[in-house]
């Protein structure tokens, strides 16, 4: 190695890579690469039979985007085994070194799919020669053919009923890819790799659950998304916040939904405060034009057009839930409405509740024509 | 826009010209509020800071500025998080300007629909925009009538990409008045039974306008953000 002295250990078979601590002298690794993942076998050992060094190397490389769109054209049942014995080649558990393809399956390959590569003016690569490759039942030598039932589509692919190998994302996608038009059938949600909304039967990426947008028309995706106890309220997102926080004029969810939708107007139109999972009328007492401005403003519509102090004649006095206005507010702060107000336990000394009318705001009026005598 | 015709001063007060130094107009905006407007996420691509934008309001004429014509600073840009390059998805964002519009003849705001108002298929609606209309840019805004279109009929005009429930599209099968590059983020609206405007679509995407490949326009479905748009203008006007 040029910047330290000689690796030791393993024979010389180490790389010069330490940052591992300790070397890994079996040489043998775990098989990474997708488009082989389907092997009868599960760790590797590398250089590989195309000359790279490394998973991340093969992965980049021209042949590993080849063969899987090669096999597309079921040249060779046996291809995909083939190129994933050179890609990512069998570490023998016992002596830690490469088992090479057999011969005839090199050649198979390469008699079957190099005339394919040929109509695009494509070469077969060129580091496949097949003679460096042992032949079966030779002395002293193992090598791999296919298992007669060995799976040939890659867990990319989808495997027609033909045979045949497709990418996965041509499945289902409403465009026929496999000679029999298999790829087109039964194209369920689950069958596209899709979690399936159980009221719209919409199809939907598994990433848009409890991601806190609403993808099915019943909200099926963002139910049962989080578990907040009984003193806890759920944010839109999921999060668990604390009753007490919830419209308190500060955000506690990290997308703000505990102050959403905290001010509204009843049907009468009373001022409305959801607070801490309970809902309140406000107190008049201490009410100013200023407030009615701010709710105004925040329940998305204009200026107030009036607002009235109403007797609450429909419940005694102190059983009602009252709000009353902070009596330090300051109307320079622009704060929303319910982190004005406060509980103060006692009733409302006037017994008013506030009944709010907002105008809207002005919106999609265009100038009037000029209009010019002829 | 395809197929349209030069818009007269003060006819579509909402509509603005998002632009940014050298090039000047950019994108086409909507104003919904004394400070607020709407315009398409694509827009800002590689230009996330709203230093280097503003908005121009009351234009008809982008090389000759008029009394009428009012500029803003933009504030902050608020690009809808589920914003997809590659589907074109949640095209929307809205932008905060850096002080209140003046209310005029020529600056006013449009109506956002109500939650869940839909313009109805084969509804006549109309675009405008500063953007392309043929084989240059016009300097003076054009305005295009166009016809809502169902999503099962967009979708058949275009097989390699899916029309998601946060469009709408509009136009016709031959692409005869269309929006064009140049137009995004500016606004489709569509009169009301009353006389008022209301916005329903953001000028997104489309085949290539000018091609032989035609068919409707698709724009950002504002009604599916209605409620998205409030909260944003909600939390930033109480710092929330």
């Amino acid at each position: 190695c040029t910047s330290t002295s000689c690796s030791s250990g393993c024979h010389g078979n180490t790389s010069c890579d330490l940052r591992n601590a300790s070397n890994n002298c079996s040489g043998c690794e775990p098989i990474s690469l997708e488009i082989c993942m389907n092997l009868p076998y599960n760790s590797t050992r590398f250089p590989n039979y195309l000359g790279h060094h490394s998973q991340k190397e093969t992965s980049m490389s021209w042949e590993s985007s080849l063969f899987p769109a090669l096999v597309q054209t079921n040249c060779y049942k046996y291809l995909m085994f083939f190129a994933c014995t050179v890609l990512v080649p069998m570490c023998d558990p016992v002596t830690q070194q490469r088992v090479p393809p057999c011969r005839s399956l090199c050649r198979n390959s390469k008699e079957r799919c190099e005339s394919v590569l040929g109509i695009v003016g494509l070469q077969w690569p060129e580091d496949t020669d097949c003679a460096q490759f042992p032949e079966e039942g030779q002395a002293n030598s193992s090598c791999l053919l296919p298992d007669p039932d060995v799976n040939e589509c890659s867990p990319s692919h989808f495997k027609c009923r033909s045979g045949r190998c497709v990418l996965s994302s041509k499945r289902c996608d409403g465009h026929t890819d496999c000679d029999d038009d298999s790829d087109e059938e039964t194209c369920g949600c689950v069958e596209r790799g899709l979690w399936e909304c159980p009221g719209d039967k919409t199809c939907i990426h598994h990433n848009m659950i409890c991601d806190g947008f609403p993808d099915c028309s019943q909200q099926e995706d963002e139910n049962n998304c989080s578990a907040c106890s009984s003193h806890e309220m759920e944010c839109t997102n999921h999060q668990c916040v604390h009753r007490s926080l919830w419209c308190d004029g500060s955000r506690h969810c990290s997308d703000s939904s505990d102050e959403w939708n905290c001010v509204s107007l009843s049907d009468e139109g009373f001022v409305t405060v959801h607070k801490a999972g309970m809902e309140y009328r406000v107190c008049a007492d201490g009410w100013s034009s200023n407030l009615s401005s701010v709710a105004c403003t925040q329940m998305g519509l204009g200026s107030p057009l009036s607002a009235d102090a109403v007797l609450d004649v429909s419940s005694a006095a102190g059983r009602r839930h009252w709000l009353h206005v902070d009596p330090d507010w300051n109307p320079q702060n622009m704060f929303p409405l319910q982190g004005l107000l406060e509980k103060r336990g006692q009733s409302c000394t006037s017994s008013k509740k506030i009944s709010l009318k907002c105008t809207r705001d002005k919106c999609g009026r265009r100038p009037a024509a000029r209009m010019v005598k002829r | 826009i395809l197929g349209g015709r030069t818009s007269r001063p003060g006819r579509w007060p909402w509509q603005c010209s998002l632009q940014s130094e050298p090039s000047g107009h950019i994108c086409g905006c909507v104003l919904i509020g004394n400070k607020w407007a709407l315009t398409v996420a694509h827009c800002f691509e590689g230009r996330e800071s709203a230093d280097v934008w503003k908005v121009v309001l009351g234009i008809n004429n982008l090389d000759h500025p008029s009394p009428y014509m009012q500029s803003r600073h933009v504030k902050s840009i608020i690009v809808h998080s589920r914003y997809n390059r590659a589907v074109v998805d949640y095209d929307i964002s809205v932008l905060e300007l850096e002080s209140e519009v003046e209310v005029t003849s020529y600056v006013r705001p449009v109506c956002l629909p109500g939650r869940g108002q839909l313009p109805k298929a084969d509804q006549y609606c109309h675009i405008t925009g500063w953007g392309h209309v043929g084989l240059r840019m016009p300097f003076k805004l054009q305005e295009g009538e166009v016809r809502i279109i169902s999503v099962s009929q967009c979708q058949s005009y275009f097989d390699m990409k899916t029309i998601t429930s946060r469009m709408l599209c509009a136009g016709y099968e031959a692409g005869t008045i269309d929006s064009c590059m140049g137009d995004s983020g500016g606004p489709l609206v569509c009169e009301e039974d009353d006389g008022r405007w209301s916005l329903y679509g953001l000028t997104s995407w489309g085949s290539v306008c000018f091609s032989k490949v035609l068919g409707p326009g698709v724009y950002a479905n504002v009604t599916h953000f209605t409620e998205w748009i409030e909260r944003q203008i909600y939390l930033r006007t109480f710092n929330l």
